[in-house]
């Protein structure tokens, strides 16, 4: 019989196998995590939502992501951790107890299944989503860049064959328009913390626009303290700010169209590594990662919680 | 499977605006197929830089010729992957 305790967290795994692993955590925690669907992708895979939930109705969430870059396989490898973690910690850590007494967390760990898919069937380096673009040899739609924020703007590319091609018009992705649709349908998303690799980075709004996002000051607290509390872990520096003063210009992120959409604390990381491996992280170092960015997240979590609005 | 062998991935220091826009248009040459795992946003912010065998030294050549500084991050990417594939393998059986 098949249980989440023999489940091999500092390994790397394939689609089926994390699907399985889905399936498996619901039936082993039936009273705290259900699986919904939210959308298929392109290839018409099942996009999965985790609900983490104590009962109530109507309750203000927190959604987390990961894998929107299927080639950065320590973020849903993280994913994975993370969310067994919320489960092992609930009704034992004061924190996620309170949060999930009074909150919901919807978690989608695999946002881009066919790219992932593709990375372990034939180019492990693939980025984007594997939808066909009319009239261009290349394939693909970088999922950060498709959302209707700031979309077309500098820091995206109208060439389907860029990295970074933003597609042919925002949430062309239905990757992308899933989640959407139930941001919106939900009504009371308070925080969106979308896990990327790589270069140890702690971002919020705007990418689009140098503009400070109004509440710019607290977004740098908030960051400023989880950033110091994963560095405690092991000494991992990360450096934070808005997406356009500490990386560049990037139009079309999640980040900056929930925080467009009413979603106050939007936060993206950008994990390990800064200088060996690039987002080929050794699966020795999951583990590490997803550790110590588990206070880093705990941090905006309680934050959220603190701050009703 | 799509292999890469003898690629590399070079991490790129630019020292100004102007190495920064060198290295943007290096980027859109397509036939190089280059492939910025972090982009070239601003001077002293390192940018990763894979690039296929074929083309390395060329490549090698358009940054020295420029006086861009860059190091070797990693020196085959295949054999990265062969090792991570190992690697899942080993755990698999376990």
């Amino acid at each position: 019989e098949r249980s989440t305790s023999t489940f091999d967290f500092a390994s790397y795994h394939t689609l089926d196998e994390i699907y399985d692993w889905l399936n498996t955590l619901v039936a082993d925690h039936p009273n705290l995590v259900s699986k919904l669907h939210i959308g298929q992708s392109y290839e018409k895979r099942p996009l999965y939502v985790l609900k983490f939930s104590t009962g109530g109705s109507n309750r203000s969430a927190i959604w987390l992501d990961t894998g929107i870059h299927s080639r950065e396989w320590i973020t849903q490898a993280t994913g994975v951790w993370t969310a067994n973690k919320i489960v092992e910690e609930y009704g034992q850590d004061p924190s996620v107890t309170a949060i999930l007494d009074s909150m919901d967390i919807f978690f989608e760990i695999i946002v881009n299944p066919d790219g992932f898919a593709f990375t372990h069937s034939s180019n492990r380096l693939w980025r984007k989503t594997r939808s066909i673009n009319a009239g261009s040899p290349c394939v693909g739609v970088d999922p950060n860049r498709n959302w209707d924020a700031g979309f077309g703007g500098a820091g995206s590319s109208s060439n389907p064959c860029s990295e970074t091609y933003r597609g042919p018009y925002a949430h062309s992705e239905s990757e992308v328009k899933s989640i959407v649709d139930f941001i919106c349908g939900h009504g009371s998303v308070k925080s969106i913390i979308s896990i990327h690799s790589y270069s140890q980075m702690l971002l919020y709004p705007y990418g689009y626009k140098t503009v400070p996002a109004p509440n710019h000051q607290e977004l740098n607290e908030v960051a400023k303290k989880a950033v110091s509390d994963l560095a405690a872990v092991y000494g991992t520096k990360y450096t934070y700010g808005s997406i356009a003063d500490t990386i560049y210009m990037a139009g079309g992120t999640s980040v900056d169209w929930a925080y467009d959409n009413g979603v106050k604390y939007s936060f993206t990381f950008e994990l390990r590594d800064t200088g060996r491996y690039g987002f080929l992280l050794p699966s020795s170092q999951i583990i590490p990662t997803a550790t110590e960015t588990w206070p880093a997240l705990l941090d905006i979590m309680v934050h959220v919680l603190e701050h009703p609005y | 499977e799509k292999l890469f062998v003898g690629d590399q991935v070079l991490r790129v220091t630019a020292r100004d605006e102007e190495q920064i826009a060198l290295l943007r248009v290096l980027g859109e040459r397509t036939e190089l197929q280059l492939d910025f795992w972090r982009h070239p946003a601003r001077p002293g912010l390192p940018a990763d830089l894979q690039v296929p065998f074929p083309c390395l030294q060329e490549v090698k050549t358009f940054l020295e010729s420029n006086n861009i500084s860059y190091s070797v991050m990693i020196e085959d990417v295949q054999e990265l992957l062969d090792e991570e594939k190992k690697t899942m393998n080993k755990s698999r059986r376990t």
